[in-house]
This record gives structure tokens, C-alpha cells and sequence, in this order.
């Protein structure tokens, strides 16, 4: 069984601490404030309220036992600073730091961290993606402008099959798989499920409800919208 | 050319603002500080500091035109919630809101809010994914358990190629792509740059430094991970 330990129980720290906890691991979460120990205390397997900076009280909880340790204090650069220097001296295997902007990543890689991670970043540029270009629901950003993306159908290719459409003979897209929207009775009142087609085969025909998971580069993916709109 | 308004400056609404200006797009930045709208002013087409709650304010910028209007306010529910209904009232095309906790997303859902994301908690279960499953570098989540993952080359199949692997004939996984790390010398100092193979053909030799890109159910995932550990 797994064990991590989550510092700082704003809504980042929370979401993390729940999760872990939900797919069953063992979670020690810590603040420095009482009333988020007390929220979370009965979801985790320990909850415990001190302050990070304190290097007697971490070593005091076995800190250096976890896997890993996520350090997800936000609006306070130097306790998140401190805790990550103390974190490092105790040798644990495995720390993960939340920064916001570049300047708080530089100086944490300066400090030899690894695994930095800016949600609201890594979201913003997601959302951004998504409010220009609406017919893309998700996109997994790869190297040298590849990307895996969720692409509502186009209007002009409702009812045609994928032979006809002829993504990769015609855009350089690859198929991953195709997710389609179902129409179910439940206790008689008509309600929508989302389902995922497996591999489809060449002669499945798209519906306009449908998206399309491709594989290609950026602008193999614009100009496939462009045309089909 | 798309025209979109970000109300709220925090984290979250910066890093929306500036990727879509960024981008190209013409963009209006809200927010009722003075410094946040200082902060931003030469990087977006326009920043104006108001109050998002006084409907004669908002009408004032045209907000009405956008294409889409980001709701980006964070502490204060109350603010956002007015905001939201005033957007509504405003007739504008696309709203995109921030929520934090299912009871948020419950009540703007009964308001008629489509679009409603929460940057922590999306981060936060993609980062629980990762600790759990070290080997698991990112994963797309999709409906019937599906899911897409990049995974660190497992031990077990190094220096043996996609055909004596079998990915699909063994696993049931797709390959999506594969993710390969290059020793280049620039201005005399080795540095590493990470490619995509395209789309690899069945003779490709897996190196232990690469990231191979799969598609299949969660639990041939974690089948395949387990047993080539
Ligand atoms: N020295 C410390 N020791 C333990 N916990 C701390 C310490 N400093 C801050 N915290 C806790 O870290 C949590 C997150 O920090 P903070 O509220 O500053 O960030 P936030 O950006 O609002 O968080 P989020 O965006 O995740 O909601 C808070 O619950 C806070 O009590
Ligand atoms: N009524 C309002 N009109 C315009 N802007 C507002 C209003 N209320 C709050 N804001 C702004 O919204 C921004 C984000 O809100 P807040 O600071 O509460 O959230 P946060 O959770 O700290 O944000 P983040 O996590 O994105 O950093 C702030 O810059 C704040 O000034």
C-alpha cells in the first residue's frame, strides 16, 4: 500500500488528499489550520493540524517513510520554500511542489525539484485552447506540435463513413477512437449516456452528436476544422 | 477575429487572458483591483477595472459582443454567482465559469451553465493518477474507463521491438505514438530534447528512456504495468 502525505489543504491540497484516499492509498494530510484538519479528517487516514516550517514536527510524523510528498501551499512562496528545503534534507524519495509563475518554478528548480506543477496554468492554457477553437473539447499538448484531441463532428461529415472522410489519406490524422451520445430510458424519463466505440472500423458512419480522438500535428488538426466547418 | 472578455485576475484568470491574447485573440481583462488590471494592461487589447456585479458597468464595455466571457472569480461565490446571472440577462453567446466544490457546480448548473470547470480539482485527480502510478506520466480520462496515457518504458521490455511486445495482441492496448529523448551537444554542452516518432512502425525498438502513448481500458493498463514492472 502506497503511502503520501499532502501539505497545505487549500482546494488544490484537497482535491489531491481526497483522491489518493478514494483510490486507496494512505494519505497523511497536514495545515496549519485546525478548521481544514478538521474537514478532511474523516476522509484520510490521518489528519493532523502543524506548521510545515517546523522541521521537529515533520520529523516527528515519519515524513521521510512516504512515497511521496505533494506540498500544495499556495499564497505563502516562503513556507511552500521552507517546507520543500526541509522536505529535501529529510531524503524523501519522492516531492512534488505546486509554484505560480516562473519566477517561483526557477527558483525551485534551482533548488533540484523535479515534479513542479501550476494547476491554474496548466488549466488556463487548456481552457484557452478550447475558447478558440470551440469544436475542440480536450487536448493532450505533445512535443514538436503534435496533439491528441477530441474534435466534435464537423457539420459537413455527419452520416459519412470514416472510409469516405479518409482522415489519414487526406488530413495526416490519425484515429484513436470515437465517443458517441446515447439516447436511454431511465425509470421512464429520457436521459443522455456517453459511450466510447472501442477501434472503430473503417465503415463506421459519424452522427452528429459524436467526437472524433485523433492523433497529428497542430495544423494537420486546424486545417481538418477549417475545411469541414 | 475572436473577441473574448476574462473577468477575475487571480491565477487562474491571468493565465487565460494572457494564452488567448497570446494567440491572437482580442481580449478584455475585468477586474475591480487596481493592480491586477495595472499587471495585465500591455498584454491584452484592454483592461478596465470594474466592479463585475454592477450590470450598468458591464453593459458599458459591450460585453454582450464576445464571443465567449470567462468568469475567473475565485474566494468571493457571491460575486461570481451575481456576475453569472447578469451574463445571462446580457445574452451572451458563450459563459465559461469557475467552480470550487460540487455544491457550486450543482447551483450554476440549475442556472443553465454549460461550461463550468474547477482548475484544482482537475489538476488535482491528474496529479493523484501520477503519485499512484508512477510509470503513468499523463492520462487523458474517458467515458466506459477508457483512458490515454503516456507510460515510461517499463523495465521488462527495453530493447525489444513493438512486434514482440504486442501491445494489442497481448494487452489489448492501441499505441498511440511513442515519446524519445535525444542527446544533442548545443554550443559545445549536452542537452536533451524529447521528439515524437509519428507513428511507429511495428519494428521500432523500445529504449528505456522513451514514453510510449496507449490507448485501452484502465485496467489493461494497469495489467500491462504490473506485469512488466
Ligand atoms: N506553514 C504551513 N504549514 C501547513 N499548512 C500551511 C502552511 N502555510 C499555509 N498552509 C495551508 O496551505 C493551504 C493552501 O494555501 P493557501 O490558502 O495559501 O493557497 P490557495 O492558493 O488559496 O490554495 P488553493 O488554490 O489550493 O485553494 C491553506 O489551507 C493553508 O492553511
Ligand atoms: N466583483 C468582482 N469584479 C471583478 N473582479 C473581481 C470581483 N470579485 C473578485 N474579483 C477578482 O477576481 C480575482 C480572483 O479572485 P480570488 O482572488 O477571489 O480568487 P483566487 O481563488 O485567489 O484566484 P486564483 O486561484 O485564480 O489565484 C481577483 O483578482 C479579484 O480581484
Amino acid at each position: 500500500e502506497s503511502k503520501f502525505a499532502v501539505i497545505g489543504l487549500g482546494r488544490f491540497g484537497m482535491a489531491i488528499a481526497q483522491t489518493l484516499s478514494q483510490r486507496g492509498a494512505q494519505v497523511l494530510a497536514i495545515d496549519n489550520r485546525e478548521e481544514k484538519v478538521e474537514e478532511i479528517k474523516d476522509e484520510v487516514a490521518y489528519a493532523v493540524c502543524l506548521d510545515s516550517t517546523d522541521a521537529k514536527a515533520l520529523k516527528a510524523q515519519n515524513i521521510k517513510d512516504m512515497d511521496a510528498v505533494v506540498v500544495a501551499i499556495g499564497e505563502n512562496f516562503e513556507a511552500l520554500l521552507l517546507t520543500t528545503v526541509l522536505l529535501k534534507e529529510l531524503e524523501v524519495k519522492r516531492i512534488v511542489v505546486r509554484a505560480s509563475g516562473k519566477h517561483q518554478v526557477q527558483i525551485l528548480e534551482k533548488l533540484g525539484i523535479e515534479e513542479i506543477l501550476s494547476p491554474e496554468n496548466r488549466v488556463g492554457i487548456a481552457i484557452a485552447e478550447q475558447l478558440l477553437n470551440p469544436s475542440i473539447v480536450t487536448s493532450l499538448q505533445l512535443p514538436d506540435n503534435y496533439e491528441i484531441v477530441e474534435i466534435k463532428t464537423p457539420k459537413e461529415l455527419t452520416n459519412r463513413t470514416l472510409t469516405e472522410i479518409g482522415l489519414r489519406a487526406k488530413y495526416n490524422l490519425n484515429l484513436i477512437t470515437l465517443k458517441r451520445e446515447f439516447q436511454i430510458k431511465k425509470n421512464g424519463v429520457m436521459d443522455t449516456e456517453t459511450h466510447i466505440l472501442g477501434v472503430p472500423s473503417s465503415e463506421t458512419v459519424l452522427y452528429d452528436s459524436d467526437t472524433i480522438i485523433v492523433f497529428g500535428k497542430s495544423k494537420d488538426i486546424e486545417r481538418f476544422i477549417e475545411i469541414n466547418q
